[in-house]
């Protein structure tokens, strides 16, 4: 399984449809601060299911939909998709490629889809569920964050081994 | 079950024992549970000791030695429990050059199983990439996105159409 | 006092808003009491925009714009009450090349009321020193000075004795 | 007033006497991870009169003292002095140079010293009162904690001004 691409449209500062196609191996990231890389990051916890907006660095969910710039007026509706190779039908469905996007509205509503077919977040959640892919996964490694698993209680630090176990 | 975590907990601690000795270029490291008699609630301790120094706390570590802990302990749950792709976001900040070089080693080590996407401002790092991405804010709080074509020296932002679908 | 804690507060914000339109090249800041009524018990939220960007919580931040937005607010307080010395360690990890240009242009106007030392792993930001030392470990585990003489390309670890008293 | 000179004796990873010479202007202290930059602050912060072994990394006050490497022996005692040119009479005593020595023995005996007069700490931290210096003061900017003054509480944020006041 690998990770072929994401899609962003509306999700905090990529208000155009912008798409990002990786490889195998390694991938890099490059640009000025506060340019939207780690916005790139919080779109694939989102996801991968991130319930709180905390999580994303927001305070209320809307805070991932674009909310405008000087020159453009704010969008109602984030959408972001992430596209993988399920070739060795490490996800537990019967597809070549697999498709998962999530959809939120300023309404609150929220929309979840499998390769364009609607489903619940428990849906996704569960397909992801032995792959080691999450939103507090070991393989996340957010920004500031490193020290994080080091620097938590004895306690907190048992998810990251049950997680692979 | 108390089999499987017993199981993933000491293949982990082998891993993290290795992996800490060949980052730091010797010293050794350790993860203990806090109450031995109850496996499945204990909370999990870290021990490092950097090449020379006394076994101590990971809280008197430096800021890079914590890192490249933090990173050791990673890889070696990895190892046990790939994960199809992992995020980093600036992971190489407080890393000095000669521990970013031995970074950079381990993580060649690892792309065989899985695919990486590393976020950087380090000129170092970025010259490992297969494929390097820039994302551009030409216009005042959008993100868009540039292919990036890395010449030795510097990276030339590709002004060139973003991959269009 | 009140008057004491309304007047510093007041100098503080003004400096606050144009040492980040300074630091941001543009946009704008605030600094508000949360409890208008109450002065002297009310927190204090920080507001910042950068430019062409919306109004928005300190939080949705990039991790280099916050790094900047602390570094203005730093400068403000000395506006008011320069400290004899400040100690900065590390500020600069966060920051692109063209922030650190920005922050370095700012610094060098603050060290005729105060002295600076600074710890970083930058080269760029090594340049801008008076005098440089290097801190050793040749010994493992054991702490030793240096005086380094700053190269135009490298610095040069001069071996000499370190400073005898 | 500016900052002169510390020096430090068995404090952490110094257990060799070390002396560093300050100028008014900008100090860099450069060096690879774990090296004891960071040791250094620490220093800076004890003698100003942190109260507790968390301020400075540790767990329990003895973490400061040297501990031992693989080939030294642990020491039972920490000293750490920093002087000051006080040719402005800004601390409110009588010298043109002020030295504030603290130390703390093994066995958890503590001694405080004004230009080599036993004094208590609450003499060292009346002294430094107004001068904007102290344990939590803004004008020591921790490493990897720039985020703090920006991530805390309102009400946390008032102390920044109170001390400025
Ligand atoms: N809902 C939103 N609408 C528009 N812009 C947003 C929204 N949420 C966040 N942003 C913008 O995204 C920017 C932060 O982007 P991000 O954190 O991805 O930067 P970065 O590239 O990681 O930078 P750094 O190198 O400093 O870490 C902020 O400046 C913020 O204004
Ligand atoms: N009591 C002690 N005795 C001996 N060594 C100690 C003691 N306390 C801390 N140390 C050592 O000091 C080192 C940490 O030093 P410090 O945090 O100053 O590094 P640094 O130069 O800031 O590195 P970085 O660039 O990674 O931030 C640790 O490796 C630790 O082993
Ligand atoms: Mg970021
Ligand atoms: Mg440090």
């Amino acid at each position: 399984m690998f990770f072929k691409r994401i899609e962003l449209f509306g999700f905090k500062s990529f208000v155009n449809r912008v798409t990002i196609k990786f490889q195998p191996g390694i991938t890099a990231v490059i640009g000025p601060n506060g340019c939207g890389k780690t916005n790139i990051v919080d779109a694939v916890k989102w996801v991968l299911g991130a319930q709180s907006a905390k999580q994303l660095r927001g305070s209320r969910m809307e805070d991932i939909i674009f909310n405008g710039t000087s020159d453009r007026k704010a969008l109602g509706l984030a959408e972001v998709s992430l596209t993988f190779d399920n070739s060795q039908q490490m996800l537990p469905i019967d597809f070549q490629e697999v498709t998962v996007t999530r959809r939120l509205f300023r309404s609150g509503e929220s929309e979840y889809f499998i390769n364009k077919a609607a489903c619940r977040l428990k849906d996704i959640t569960e397909m992801f569920m032995d792959t080691g892919l999450g939103v507090d996964a070991y393989s996340l490694m957010e920004q500031n964050k490193i020290d994080f698993i080091l620097n938590s209680k004895p306690e907190e630090r048992r998810a990251i081994f049950e997680e692979a176990a | 079950s108390r089999a499987n975590f017993e199981k993933t907990f000491n293949q982990v601690r082998e891993n993290f024992k290795k992996i800490f000795n060949e980052l730091f270029e010797g010293g050794s490291a350790d993860i203990v549970l806090v109450d031995n008699e109850n496996m499945l609630e204990s909370g999990i301790d870290i021990i490092a000791q950097p090449p020379g120094k006394k076994l101590q706390h990971i809280a008197l570590l430096s800021g890079g030695e914590k890192a490249l802990c933090a990173i050791a302990l990673l890889f070696a749950v990895f190892l046990v429990k790939p994960s199809p792709f992992c995020i980093l976001d600036e992971i190489d900040a407080p890393l000095d050059d000669a521990n970013l070089e031995r970074f950079k080693n381990m993580l060649k080590k690892f792309t065989a199983r899985s695919q990486f996407i590393m976020i950087t401002h380090n000129k170092k790092t970025m010259e490992m990439a297969d494929i390097l991405y820039g994302i551009t804010m030409e216009e005042f709080g959008v993100s868009n996105i540039v292919s990036v074509k890395l010449k030795k020296s510097e990276p030339a932002i590709d002004q060139g159409k973003p991959e269009e679908e």
